[in-house]
């Protein structure tokens, strides 16, 4: 069985709200480990893989693997019963067909308690190999989500050029082209506005604004994103959570 | 042109 609390509800809304608009239906794979999920967008452009490790659990129990077939909007319309700060419970027994989420308000006495029904997800799976990237950018993730709000004003597209100079963000359209260019630079006091680049070559690659804005809701989930990337392979682009990580592996646009 | 090609096409399902 699966029995796993945490200290605020908000931490998994964040998460579900990172990736439901992507995902439809997924298997939720559970092991004394923790929780891990790896499913591909209705149009396959992007693959979610999201870890959350038993440490990050204020308790955590899972005897035997359980596998926990979710539809993540039907999750997400249930999460939105629970307040903020109410003490989260996910619960499943072996070979359950059903998902019990309990929402405690230990001020009010309160307890909600709500059995999601699980389903039998016949899911494809992804052999994503260990990769070198050429470059790998970390900066701040509401920076980020900022820049590709503003460009998806004239584009469908944005073009990421990532050099030693820097990291510059372009799109152009009807109306005209804009660009930003962010250099490195380490910020001493607020950490989270550095940008670090890490290179072993200069990368160009070409992304669809609306699966990357998607992508950056998840910046509530961490101060920081890191950005990987390689000439005509998929970047990946990574959350940190307190224990584990959402991360997205993006297919860029190719000349046909 | 230039258009979005699916994951499979870089990674092998299994």
């Amino acid at each position: 069985m699966l029995e796993a609390k945490l200290d605020a509800a908000s931490q998994l809304k964040k998460i579900v709200e990172a990736i439901r608009d992507m995902l439809g239906e997924c298997n939720i794979e559970c092991n004394e480990t923790g929780l891990a999920l790896q499913s591909l967008d209705k149009s396959h452009i992007v693959l979610v893989s999201l870890l959350l490790g038993s440490d990050g659990f204020s308790e955590y129990r899972c005897d035997r693997g359980v596998t926990l077939g979710l539809n993540i909007n039907s999750l997400a319309t249930v999460l939105r019963c629970a307040n903020n700060d109410d003490i989260l419970t996910l619960r499943s027994e072996d070979r359950a067909n059903e998902l019990i989420l309990t929402f405690e308000d230990s001020k009010a006495d309160r307890i909600s308690e709500f059995n999601l029904r699980l389903m039998d997800i016949d899911q494809e799976y992804l052999a994503i190999p260990e990769t070198e990237y050429a470059a790998t950018v970390v900066m701040s993730a509401a920076v980020l989500q900022r820049t590709l709000r503003d460009l998806s004003a004239l584009s469908e597209a944005v073009t990421i050029e990532i050099d030693k100079e820097g990291i510059r963000f372009s799109a152009e359209g009807d109306l005209g082209k804009g660009s930003t260019h962010f250099k490195p630079c380490v910020d001493m006091e607020n950490a989270e506005n550095s940008i670090n680049i890490t290179l072993s070559e200069p990368v160009s690659l070409s992304f669809n604004l609306q699966y990357f804005s998607n992508i950056t809701k998840a910046s509530s989930l961490s101060s920081t994103v890191t950005l990987q990337m390689t000439a005509g392979m998929p970047a990946q682009i990574e959350y940190k959570l307190p224990s584990g990580h959402v991360r997205y592996y993006f297919a860029p646009k190719i000349e046909d | 042109h230039k258009h979005q090609d699916p994951l499979e096409r870089f990674y092998n399902g299994h």
